[in-house]
């Protein structure tokens, strides 16, 4: 079948784990690859080259944490207009549908804290964005965040695992997280009317989620008993199991 | 018990010295995502080493092989009864996985691990 793509060949065996997963990860047929580069990709291309060599051997020192890592970038950027010293961006994320297979172990948000915008020298920080009739309370934005040693000093990394697990993880549907990456002069500098322009969302911020494989705990799973009497006499760890 | 039959089960030609390159063993390959048709998506690593195994399985499974007792038997079977049944084939025994850094349809850069993507070792079953 020459001239015919190989993963459209391999979309014929429909049974197999591997095509599947490779199926729903590839861009359709042979687009070109999207454009990706600043920032995101070479804080991907850094974690990659931590965690693996030059032929894709994964390091047995690595320290990932996961057997996914996946870099979200903000679909929109909804610049806010001044509210006293504050200029902000409303971004969000697209968080896909949860596979079973996989388990979120952390997230994090990764953000300029330093920004240079028209002559103008801006702290930023980055706050999950909440309804106004709602009361939440969010850590201090600092607080929890480290400078990612992959990125340069601008560049702040903050962990908001709990944020994305008690809000929105095990929501059905379509499911945004929404943050307000906000800014304000540094100290010294003049206000001036700030416009956004030329610094896109892309620039700003991205989402790092990190997760686990758990098919092999699923697979080493024994299967339940069926005489009800077998079940109650067994390890109590099986009653835990059914009951979740 | 095996044991004692394999002095009448007569030895193929190569077993008696013949090449070597024969027997089932590990054989290194490397392919190119692009040769793939997989470039597009995959930004790293370029080269993808799978490996693959390829030889003929000695009628008498030495150790070295891994192989299972069903494969044993198997070839017995081949040899003294029904020459129909084949005899074991030469399989990867071991996986490695590969890491591999791509970006999918919507833009998101993933990292992932694959399982069982690169053969280690040999076995005859």
């Amino acid at each position: 079948k020459a001239g015919k793509p190989s993963l459209a060949l391999l979309a014929e065996a429909p049974t197999l784990p591997l095509i599947w997963e490779l199926l729903e990860e590839a861009p359709v047929k042979q687009q070109r690859k999207p454009h990706v580069l600043g920032h995101p990709l070479r804080y991907m291309l850094e974690l990659y080259q931590r965690s693996a060599d030059t032929h894709g051997h994964p390091r047995e020192n690595r320290t990932i944490g996961a057997t996914m890592v996946r870099l979200v970038r903000p679909l929109l950027n909804i610049a806010r207009p001044l509210r006293g010293p504050w200029h902000m961006q409303t971004l969000d994320f697209p968080l896909r549908s949860s596979r079973v297979a996989y388990q979120l172990v952390r997230a994090t948000v990764v953000y300029r804290h330093q920004l240079h915008l028209n002559h103008l020298h801006l702290s930023c920080h980055v706050e999950p964005w909440v309804q106004k009739s709602q009361t939440y309370s969010f850590l201090p934005s600092r607080r929890g965040s480290s400078k990612p040693s992959m990125l340069s000093e601008t560049w702040t990394e903050m962990d908001i695992t709990q944020h994305i697990q008690q809000r929105l993880w095990n929501h059905k549907g379509r499911r945004i997280l929404r943050l307000n990456f906000m800014c304000q002069p540094q100290k010294g500098s003049k206000v001036l009317e700030l416009r956004w322009h030329g610094t896109s969302s892309l620039d700003t911020a991205f989402l790092v989620l990190y997760f686990n494989d758990t098919h092999k705990s699923v697979r080493n799973i024994k299967v339940l008993p069926r005489d009800p009497k077998e079940f109650m006499n067994n390890d109590s760890s099986l009653l835990l199991r059914r009951t979740r | 018990q095996a044991g004692s039959m394999r002095s009448e089960v007569p030895l193929p030609s190569w077993e008696h010295g013949g090449p070597e390159s024969t027997q089932c063993s590990l054989h290194p390959f490397q392919v190119s995502f692009h040769q793939l048709g997989w470039d597009h998506w995959i930004i790293a690593p370029h080269l993808y080493t799978p490996n693959y195994c390829k030889g003929t399985c000695p009628r008498v499974l030495r150790y070295g092989l891994n192989s299972p007792n069903h494969a044993i038997i198997q070839n017995l079977v081949n040899e003294l009864v029904d020459q129909s049944v084949p005899q074991p084939s030469c399989v990867p025994y071991k996986y490695v996985p590969i890491s591999i850094l791509l970006v999918d349809a919507n833009g998101s850069i993933l990292y992932k691990e694959y399982e069982d993507m690169i053969a280690q070792s040999c076995t005859c079953r």
